[in-house]
């Protein structure tokens, strides 16, 4: 799950825009 | 008064901070009654976690961020991450929440391991918020300012990011003296709360380490 990727893995995958998977 | 164009990007602004929030199932799970530490700690990191990602998706919507060099978006986001959670967890306090749920709240962070000498700046940060009475354009407004702090470390185009960042401030001083004419020092006691986010900021870090620990 997303809650343990570290802060910038978080906002760079959300940034990116495919949060969705 | 505020130009078309201002009151233009205000509105922009504070459709982007209402569209983008917590989801309410989630938010929800932090008024169930029956966690203990260990699960409050759980819930806190996935919060902490769904809020970064929400606050990813308001930034997008800052108009001029997407065109700031891509390093120095990350940079913006990674340095501010954590005073706009708190900004944003404020409002949850200081909205006018059914009875009982902010003493649950508080009661579920003060039961998750984190030790007091966090929880007290955190909640006296809550209730310095609370007595502004902060509008939600006020909130959108400092959140943009707050995430567009050129000096964040590894900024390179510092430049870029205080032209934004003065934008949102110009809309903000304006706002805050339509809104609050008989409080002069409104806007003031606004960036005031900015200075005070920052001594969160380096709490957080500690409390992170010492949270890890126990």
């Amino acid at each position: 799950p997303a809650s343990n990727l570290g802060l910038e893995d978080i906002i760079r995958k959300a940034l990116m825009g495919n949060m969705e998977d | 008064e505020l130009s078309q164009e201002q009151q233009a990007l205000l509105n922009y602004i504070v459709d982007a901070y209402n569209k983008h929030r917590i989801p309410p199932d989630q938010a929800k799970k932090l008024l169930q009654e029956q966690f203990n530490a260990e699960e409050n700690f759980q819930l806190l990191t996935e919060m902490a976690t769904s809020h970064v990602q929400v606050l990813v998706e308001f930034t997008k919507n800052i108009p001029g961020f997407q065109s700031l060099d891509h390093e120095d978006q990350i940079a913006l986001l990674k340095g501010s991450a954590v005073e706009a959670m708190f900004l944003r967890s404020a409002q949850v306090f200081t909205r006018k929440l059914p009875q009982g749920h902010t003493e649950v709240l508080e009661d579920r962070i003060r039961k998750s391991g984190i030790s007091e000498e966090f929880i007290t700046p955190m909640f006296n940060f809550y209730k310095s918020i609370g007595e502004l009475q902060m509008l939600q354009e006020e909130h959108a407004l400092l959140t943009a300012i707050t995430i567009l702090t050129p000096d964040r470390p590894y900024v390179r185009d510092q430049q870029a990011v205080e032209g934004l960042q003065e934008t949102m401030l110009e809309v903000l001083r304006k706002f805050c003296k339509l809104q609050h004419p008989q409080e002069a020092q409104h806007f003031a006691r606004l960036l005031g709360r900015l200075t005070e986010l920052r001594t969160l900021n380096h709490h957080h870090a500690e409390m992170l380490t010492s949270w890890r620990m126990s």
